[in-house]
């Protein structure tokens, strides 16, 4: 458009649909996208908006300033929220997945991961492991590499949000990732759905913040 | 870096508003409901070359360059953004996941001549 003459008899319609098109490229380019996202599952705006408010809370903790803020700055951040797809492999063991894919070309490194479950009970035993599945559907008997395993000490009932890191450290390297995490209940027998609650309306969800570099930046940068 | 208007055809900015419903793409930009897509476009006669500068110095270098130089006939001076803003975006990737993100230098603040 800088190039054009301006264009008095042009149609309002056809500049309008020239810079539709061109705010369609510039955000698909900027996004790092191929093409606009057809959504796999809709995903309940109660949710939502129960994300975004931890999103928020996350957000008002963020660091002022660190050493080479200037460095950082350059390096884009994304803050994701995965919704877990949930299964319960037996009554004292649920698993949950997320899937991720970012662009190729994109080296991410994750400065922070929760996880957010809502506890049924004050003190909930339980054991999180954390898997790399090697493919979306895997399941509890599909092929998959152990992260890290842990347990989970618990203070009171409710949301509550539960590190992942350093276990993830490596996790967003390659495009499609599937993450697998089992929470299963300690103390002989109990159901797990008894210490939490992981239904549609409290779905247990993941809150992750990643930078990306390009791979000829960091060339630049050394 | 003035708002462009009928009356001038100097270098100006020309806002223009991108409504993500009016693109369909609604159902997976969260937030914001859209954005401006401002340019800038205009003539730059070199006697405005390098107006309005990042400093009022850098004009007076450029066209006591064009006096000595007489740089009638060769190089133009540009109309370019020369103040950009970035633009948070809250969308739904293709695993239902939701994104948030920066994206740098996504918005023309204001115009000049290169």
């Amino acid at each position: 458009a800088a190039a054009e003459p301006r264009c008095p008899s042009c149609p309002a319609g056809a500049e309008r649909w020239l810079l539709e098109e061109v705010a369609k490229k510039q955000l698909l380019e900027k996004l790092r996208l191929r093409d606009r996202p057809r959504l796999a599952h809709a995903v309940p705006r109660a949710a939502v908006a129960r994300a975004l408010r931890r999103l928020q809370a996350g957000g008002a903790r963020r660091s002022p300033g660190g050493p080479g803020e200037e460095e950082e700055e350059e390096e884009q951040s994304y803050e994701i929220i995965s919704f877990a797809e949930t299964d319960l492999t037996s009554p004292s063991s649920l698993g949950l997945q997320f899937q991720f894919s970012q662009a190729q070309d994109q080296d991410l490194r994750i400065l922070q991961a929760q996880l957010w479950l809502y506890l049924r009970v004050p003190r909930a035993s339980l054991t999180l492991r954390i898997f790399l599945a090697a493919e979306a559907g895997a399941g509890a008997g599909g092929n998959r590499t152990l992260l890290g395993e842990r347990q989970l000490s618990t203070t009171g009932s409710g949301w509550r949000s539960f590190p992942l890191l350093p276990a993830l450290q490596s996790f967003f390297s390659g495009q499609s990732r599937t993450l697998r995490l089992e929470l299963e209940s300690r103390g002989g027998g109990s159901d797990v759905s008894a210490q939490l609650n992981a239904s549609w309306s409290h779905q247990p969800f993941l809150v992750a913040k990643v930078k990306v570099r390009e791979p000829e930046h960091r060339v630049a940068k050394r | 870096s003035l708002r462009c208007s009928q009356n001038s055809n100097l270098c100006c900015r020309k806002d223009f508003y991108v409504d993500f419903r009016d693109i369909g793409w609604n159902d997976w930009i969260i937030k914001p409901e859209g954005y401006q897509i401002n340019y800038c476009v205009g003539q730059c006669p070199l006697h405005v070359a390098g107006s309005p500068g990042m400093a009022s110095s850098f004009h007076t270098a450029v066209f006591n360059l064009v006096k000595a130089n007489n740089m009638q006939a060769s190089g133009h001076s540009c109309c370019v953004p020369t103040r950009r803003r970035p633009l948070s975006v809250l969308y739904f990737d293709r695993n239902s996941n939701i994104v948030k993100t920066d994206i740098p230098d996504m918005i023309v603040d204001a115009c000049g001549c290169s």
